[in-house]
């Protein structure tokens, strides 16, 4: 559903060249459970981003079921990202003026839904993260992991086909953690999502049934685990 | 060192109360090598900010080498905060607008030391902890664990009396994260810094010396390792 090809990512900086993609190939087939494995600084995010279309490379392509997305303009992919793609960002992107129930909610916004038909599938994602209690903290009222969480939610919400999830561990106990796996894992298998996740958490790369190692920016293995 | 004495941290959000920290004393002595552990939502950024002076307590007081800090001016209390502690935040806090070497030096700009040897120590710590090609990149020209990473040298460039590390290795894949555990352990047995950290590692919590547990804002245990 999702095929890269060739794909290169360089920042310029100053004078020098940072290569942060290499030439990378990759296929993603529909319902996949990935983990994205490597040290920190070797690309699993600048990838996370073109695979989600977020980013475009310095050069290659990305084709999702056929298309290619290098050549759709940047209204077209925005509303494509909207109804096909959920993000868990590494710093959560919450939007700060809104509550936790609203930024659960906002992708819901601009659909035909009901108001009371969105906060209610808001209130009942925050109740399975255990957030039933803090729908109305705004993010700077929440710790560290309960941000991490409802930006989690805020990407199931829409139901989307893939869902991209940057590090969604890395400020969560080993117990919360654990709920974080079991939610990406039962979406996966009941709605036949794709879940990519990019993380350095052994527990959440064992659960994973492929795992794509990179490093300095190439993919140094793709394996069935 | 640092002695807690019945903190209370209440916040209220419309009408309903909540009891982040309920009634914790602790002693801090010099040299300790500490992990406060819990998990998501129990308290331990609340706590670690009130013991490094960044936000007060409800009720309740903290002293300092026997000094009340809780009578203390906020513009003394900065002061006092710059002279003897070091920070590394949840969410790092760098300053986007100055590079990764500019970031780290910052703590050391109102000191009497020349810009040449600020920058000959900033550029040694990062050196240290792997990011000397690194140096020119601003904040958003890094990836998430290499920000991290900025974040600790910078904490660590004033020698401080006592590190209050918050989710150091959050970011960081296991060998990343080793490197920093090996900095702050050195830190603290050759200049006898005291270090306290909160985490959900259990790598990091298997190497310090002091394990105090905490769940919904009370201390539950608090042990020799
Ligand atoms: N400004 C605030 N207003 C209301 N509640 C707050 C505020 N800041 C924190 N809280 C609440 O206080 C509790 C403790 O938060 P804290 O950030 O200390 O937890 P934590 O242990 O650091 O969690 P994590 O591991 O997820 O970072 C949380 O339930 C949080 O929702
Ligand atoms: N805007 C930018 N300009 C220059 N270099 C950048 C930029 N963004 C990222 N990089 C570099 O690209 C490389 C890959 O970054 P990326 O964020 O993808 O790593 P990562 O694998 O997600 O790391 P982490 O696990 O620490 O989050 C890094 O070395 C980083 O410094
Ligand atoms: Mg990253
Ligand atoms: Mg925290």
């Amino acid at each position: 559903i999702l095929e890269a090809k060739n794909i290169q990512k360089t920042y310029l900086l100053g004078k020098t060249e940072l290569h942060a993609l290499n030439n990378i190939s990759l296929s993603l087939e529909q319902s996949e459970l990935i983990s994205l494995v490597g040290p920190s600084g070797s690309g699993k995010t600048t990838l996370l981003n073109i695979l989600g279309c977020l980013d475009s490379p310095s050069s290659g392509q990305l084709f999702f079921q056929g298309q290619n997305m290098s050549q759709k303009k940047e209204r077209e992919l925005a509303e494509f990202r909207r109804t096909h793609f959920g993000y868990i960002f590494q710093f959560f992107n919450l939007i700060p003026v809104l509550t936790a129930l609203e930024n659960v909610a906002f992708p819901l916004w601009q659909t035909r839904l009901s108001r009371k038909e969105i906060n209610k599938k808001a209130s009942q994602i925050l109740e399975i993260i255990g957030l039933g209690k803090f729908a109305h903290h705004k993010p700077d009222e929440l710790s560290g992991g309960q941000q991490q969480r409802v930006a989690a939610a805020r990407a199931l919400i829409s139901d989307p086909q893939i869902i991209f999830a940057d590090e969604p561990t890395g400020n969560l106990d080993s117990q919360t953690g654990q709920q974080m796996m079991e939610l990406l894992k039962t979406i996966n298998k009941e709605k036949g999502t794709t879940v990519v996740i990019a993380t350095h958490d052994s527990r959440v790369i064992s659960q994973t049934r492929r795992i794509i190692e990179i490093k300095d920016g190439e993919i140094r293995s793709d394996e069935k685990n």
